[in-house]
């Protein structure tokens, strides 16, 4: 008590300008940017925060226990994994081994109009420039939720592919590099996973030949279905279940911290 | 070079900032009536930053701190183990001119940090070997 009463004593009120140097301080040392300034008009939020939080516990759990953790633990089955997925990547040691995850907020949603003939699509578009310096990518994911709609037969398979779009042609279709594809159950609901590594890597390295990804959705019979018929839910969807993309980083070599 | 900072040899325990509590090593010996450096806990909270609506976890974080005389501070690419041994290396040639170290960590843990960008997006940042768990002084 005694030398709490000396330690309070002692303590000063700092001025402002030394304020701000102690948090200029803080902010390098965590290696963070400062306050966000969000460009006018807000971009509508994202179920992304909700993801990030679980993987945030996951990983402030694997750095306390000091357990190396091979796979996402239960905690985060909430919205890290996909309860329909059925061959997505073993993200664990990604997680484990990556320095920074982003998450990127969907910006463009454009639909094949259901009046034009088939087969439908979706387009989506991430904004993949405020990269972290000196970091290469080791995963990225396109994460989408899959509700349940009426009227669907749930012993029926949905075949979902999600393709590349590498070059848009006037009046004709882009040329397209399939990503990844699944077949869930049409009676089921949860988020879907797919691999998008190589599509991010080949934005990373030209950020102009990003023109987003395409999905398709078909029956067994090859039929084309919308993407809103079956349940994947987009931007007017609710915020706790709107598309997003998450990219892993690894820092290329060990940071070295400015002298101060 | 050694520094001989006699500003710093006038420092008492009241010195230590509120809320931190003095560290295990305190009674850490005076070495030729210089203050070898000691371990200080600090508490950094983001909400009494003002930062709680962009930083979304932790709500703040602990540390170690050494506050003392250390004559080989730590600079550009120094990491804490490097100084430590360096200036414990230098106290074996000469203990009574540099005060043995007592900030060597013997286990550092990592800490994440998640924020918002300017652009809405969400960051997950982490820094392995941040905190200091264990002192080995």
């Amino acid at each position: 008590g005694q030398m709490e009463g000396m330690v309070h004593s002692s303590f000063r009120r700092l001025s402002g300008r030394e304020k701000k140097e102690m948090q200029k301080e803080i902010l390098s040392i965590l290696g963070l940017p400062g306050r966000p300034r969000p460009h006018p008009p807000l971009r509508p939020p994202s179920s992304a925060p909700l993801f990030m939080l679980d993987l945030y516990h996951a990983v402030s759990a694997e750095g306390d226990e000091g357990l190396s953790v091979g796979f996402i633990p239960e905690s985060v089955s909430h919205a890290a994994l996909p309860t329909l997925s059925t061959h997505t990547p073993p993200l664990g040691t990604v997680v484990s081994e990556a320095d920074t995850v982003m998450s990127f907020v969907n910006l463009v949603e454009h639909e094949r109009d259901l009046l034009q003939p088939r087969p439908y699509w979706k387009e989506f578009r991430f904004d993949l420039t405020p990269l972290p310096q000196g970091e290469t990518v080791t995963a990225a994911e396109f994460r989408i939720y899959k509700s349940l709609t009426v009227g669907q037969k749930a012993n029926r398979t949905l075949h979902i592919s999600v393709y590349e779009i590498q070059r848009e042609k006037r009046h004709r279709e882009p040329e397209l590099v399939l990503l990844d594809m699944q077949s869930v159950p049409a009676g089921q609901e949860g988020w879907l996973a797919f691999d998008v590594t190589s599509a991010s890597n080949h934005w990373l390295l030209q950020p102009r030949s990003n023109l987003g990804i395409r999905l398709y959705v078909e029956m067994e019979d090859d039929r084309s279905l919308s993407a809103g018929w079956v349940g994947l839910v987009g931007r007017r969807g609710p915020r706790s279940k709107q598309p997003f993309m998450v990219t892993f980083f690894r820092a290329s070599q060990a940071p070295c911290r400015p002298p101060r | 070079a050694l520094r001989h900072n006699t500003q710093r040899r006038k420092k008492h325990k009241n010195d230590l900032p509120h809320p931190n509590r003095p560290g295990l090593f305190d009674q850490t010996p005076v070495s030729n009536g210089r203050h070898a450096c000691k371990k200080h806990e600090l508490y950094v909270s983001f909400s009494d930053l003002g930062w709680k609506d962009w930083v979304l976890a932790p709500p703040g974080y602990s540390a170690y701190y050494c506050d003392g005389e250390c004559d080989y501070p730590l600079g550009s690419c120094m990491n804490a183990t490097n100084h430590a041994l360096i200036q414990l290396v230098v106290h074996l040639i000469k203990p009574d001119e540099v005060p043995k170290a007592c900030c060597a960590p013997t286990k550092l843990s990592p800490i994440s940090v998640l924020f918002y960008d300017d652009n809405n997006n969400v960051i997950l940042k982490k820094h392995r070997n941040m905190v200091v768990k264990t002192c080995g002084c």
